[in-house]
């Protein structure tokens, strides 16, 4: 069995793409088979990670079915593989609107893949569109980078929403495993506020008693993932914080969390 | 004649949101009748504001010919009136993709208040669907809010490829005004990096004999907005910085900007 991640929120700029990028790297870095699977038309992990385009079939050519996950998938790093995206995943949305199962393309295309990893990391694009709804159909549990800003917290509500639709429908195993603190600045006022009001709106969903909902056992991981200008700098390199300034406090928090992941994982 | 603006960028949580909300309240404030339409789903702009959703009709009724502009168009502040989103605007790029024309429902729906304002800002999702096309359609002119980080910088070609497009076919008159440098470190290599890039970009594009494109006279805008927390305080409070903060150095950043903006249109 795989942990299949989809990294998740509509609103733009929370850090989605670092996150999947690092917590993907960190897990392989621990010895865990680990797959990366690029849905952003942005392609962003894809050029993060330094992978060439046209190297293998992109993302879009498995969703189509006209290519499989298995000759898509390619190795980046020692237990790291991608699959990526390129510029015809644009146009996913508006072309694949009329498929028949269309919310379930992603699910069977890496179906075949799964066995041969034991994390799976997905990337999405910010928006509550297709290509997401695709990860949320595909994955097991859900993590959802965020900013600790007022503009950032109005659409958690909305993106749970569209969680317990994705549960109560395709996709009856998938839950909500918590919040990812990103660029976190813990000394502000607003940070403070925010991470509050998200902790005792988690601390509420998990009491006796509440709604059986698929985020009841959510919670905001620790630890945040501070503001730290490495984390910016990196992409331009094709690396990763760890390879490019593995003293970084970017780096030390990113690794936490990947062995609170696996800890997680292996205790199941 | 109005100056319509469209603040786009396909790249997420770059200050599409903020850069409009005060680039619309400052030049409003200079005394210039000024129209925000918030055409993301997120509804953002219009949270920023304090604006209560329903009030009036949404700009999602505007774009499918339901409500008249003239009718959804509130005043919020003096000389600034709103066009709102609404939760309906998510449903829009599914369901108006089939519409005949759909790319020019907003130019069309807002053409009869246009005498009314000298100034129009469109604030976009952070994606290049029908919403961002229909802003695009509509305007005169294209504002870039961007971050000086290098997964921005790469979604710059994408973001001129798809102006050039729209201003190829439904839009002729459209031109790229710039760049407005958003949450702006000024003491970052990468930040210093990514800005020399603009602007030796822009320099090759404006030289003597260069391809006459629709950024020919595009500049990065100065000055950047700084870094200011105030800006991510202020819309818990449906207030601009300018309300929030005034000393703050976000309201002399856009204050400065807007006053920019009005000299330009004065001298035309
Ligand atoms: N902890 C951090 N400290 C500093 N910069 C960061 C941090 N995390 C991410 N960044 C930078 O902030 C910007 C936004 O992050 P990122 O692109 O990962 O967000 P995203 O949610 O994937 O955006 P989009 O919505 O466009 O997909 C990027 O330029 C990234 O390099
Ligand atoms: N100059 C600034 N300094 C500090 N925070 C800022 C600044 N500008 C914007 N912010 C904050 O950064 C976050 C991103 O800004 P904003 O939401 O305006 O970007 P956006 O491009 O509209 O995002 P989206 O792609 O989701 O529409 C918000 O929480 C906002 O309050
Ligand atoms: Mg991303
Ligand atoms: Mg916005």
């Amino acid at each position: 069995v795989s942990r299949v991640i989809a990294l998740m929120n509509q609103k733009g700029g929370v850090g989605k793409t670092t996150t999947t990028v690092h917590l993907a790297a960190a897990v392989a870095a621990m010895g865990r088979p680990t797959l990366l699977i690029d849905l952003d038309p942005q392609a962003h992990a894809t050029l993060h990670l330094g992978a060439t385009p046209g190297a293998a079939p992109s993302v879009y050519r498995v969703l189509t079915g006209d290519a499989r996950a298995e000759d898509a998938a390619r190795p980046l790093r020692s237990n790291l593989w991608l699959i990526a995206s390129e510029t015809d995943l644009a146009a996913a949305e508006a072309e694949l609107a009329a498929e028949p199962h269309r919310e379930t393309m992603l699910a069977r295309a890496i179906a075949p893949v799964l066995p041969r990893f034991e994390f799976v990391f997905i990337d999405c694009p910010p928006s509550l569109g297709l290509l997401t709804v695709n990860a949320l159909a595909a994955a097991r549990e859900v993590l959802a980078p965020m900013q600790a800003h007022f503009l950032a917290l109005q659409g958690v509500g909305k993106l749970l929403e569209t969680v317990r639709l994705i549960a109560a429908g395709v996709n009856p195993r998938l839950r909500v495993g918590g919040i990812i603190l990103c660029m976190h600045e813990d000394s502000t006022r607003l940070s403070k506020e925010v991470v509050a009001d998200l902790e005792s709106f988690f601390t509420q969903a998990r009491a006796e008693g509440a709604e059986d909902t698929p985020w009841k056992s959510a919670r905001v991981y620790r630890p945040a993932v501070r503001r730290n200008v490495k984390l910016a700098e990196c992409p331009s390199f094709g690396q990763t914080v760890f390879e490019y300034a593995p003293a970084a406090s970017g780096a030390s928090d990113y690794r936490a969390l990947g062995e609170t992941l696996v800890k997680e994982w292996d205790a199941m």
